[in-house]
């Protein structure tokens, strides 16, 4: 299988959109 | 007896000609090794016979540090050893470390053990929190490193928990977010799937492509006053001087590209920045110690020199090392495809 294509600043708002939910108040 | 006294003879005319050594350990990121050192070795002796030891030949960004009174210090080429203000107690101790960084990790860095050598001592910065990196890219870089570390992810050998003892985020990250290991690793895991069939060498460089981008790698900080007295942070790295607020390294309020400047210089604790364009100010600024003078001259001098050689044709050197690690791709390559 190829590796599957990954764009960069897909890769970070799709990690930084699962990470959300889960963020402190302070942070 | 005439026998007895010429093998006495021989033994200590032979006893004579042994230099004086002394012993030094060298700590890279991933090893430690020990040397014997001549009394007479200049700091190019031993940093070559470390280079050699390691088989690395991108010599130029590499250099033996030590620490003397909490600042940190690079041993000279052309003074001997221990001329310089090291411990002396054996063995006399330095880290081998990446003195000045590329501006471009992909073009510049040839060899398998320089890009290593980068990726082990970034990968630190990061995660002692020394170089800034957002949440999202931290767990990218976390999934390009496991890739480096285990190959091509495989379910049934990485199981649940098996990242469990990996130091793989900064400790702020973990803290700005109310998630359980098991989380993170989740999150990690699926990403590092994602790099299926990448070698580890193509891992390591697409962490450090990464992390090039990170507004503080490769940035040496130092405290310095301007002429009013206001503290300020002075930015040395491969594309010039920058100037901070103390509050804001990520950012510089100004900056000196290295083409942009005529000369630098300092006496005693001022240091001057003269920029070529006479219409700007000259820029004067104070740093904390006549040592830490000295240490962000050699950084400037470095990096200019850097600067100004990748602007240049590549030498024979470098044109035959690139020549070679492309065959070394090519080959390795190709052995993939037929396994």
């Amino acid at each position: 299988n190829p590796p599957k294509f990954l764009t960069y600043h897909k890769a970070l708002a799709e990690i930084r959109n699962s990470l959300q939910p889960f963020a402190n108040s302070s942070g | 007896m005439a026998g007895a006294i010429a093998s006495r003879m021989s033994f200590t005319s032979l006893k004579r000609k042994q230099p004086k050594t002394f012993t030094v350990r060298i700590i890279t990121m991933d090893a430690e090794m020990e040397f014997n050192c001549e009394v007479k070795w200049k700091g190019k002796d031993l940093f070559d016979l470390v280079c050699r030891t390691l088989g690395l030949r991108e010599t130029w960004f590499f250099g033996l540090q030590y620490t003397v009174k909490d600042s940190v210090a690079w041993l000279k080429m052309d003074k001997k050893v221990l001329d310089h203000d090291v411990p002396k107690d054996e063995p006399v101790t330095f880290h081998f470390l990446a003195k000045f960084y590329p501006e471009n990790v992909e073009e510049e860095l040839v060899q398998d053990i320089t890009q290593h050598l980068f990726f082990l001592q970034v990968k630190k910065q990061i995660l002692d929190e020394k170089i800034y990196c957002p949440p999202e890219a931290s767990v990218l870089l976390a999934s390009y490193a496991v890739q480096a570390k285990y190959g091509d992810y495989d379910p049934s050998v990485h199981k649940r928990g098996f990242l469990a003892e990996e130091e793989l985020l900064p400790k702020r990250v973990i803290n700005l977010y109310q998630m359980t290991p098991e989380m993170w690793e989740e999150r990690i895991t699926a990403w590092y799937a994602e790099h299926r069939g990448r070698m580890r060498d193509e891992a390591e460089m697409e962490y450090l492509k990464i992390a090039q981008d990170t507004e503080m790698y490769g940035v040496n900080y130092f405290l310095i006053r301007n002429k009013k007295g206001t503290e300020l942070l002075l930015g040395v790295d491969a594309l010039g001087l920058h100037i901070y607020d103390p509050e804001n390294k990520l950012t510089p309020k100004t900056s000196f590209p290295w083409n942009e400047i005529r000369n630098i210089s300092y006496s005693d604790k001022e240091f001057t920045i003269k920029p070529l364009d006479k219409k700007i100010d000259v820029f004067k600024f104070n740093s904390s110690k006549l040592r830490v003078n000295k240490l962000i001259l050699q950084l400037c001098i470095g990096n200019h020199d850097l600067f100004m050689r990748r602007r240049k044709a590549d030498s024979l050197e470098v044109q035959q090392m690139k020549a070679q690690a492309r065959e070394e791709k090519a080959r390795k390559q190709m052995e993939r495809q037929r396994l």
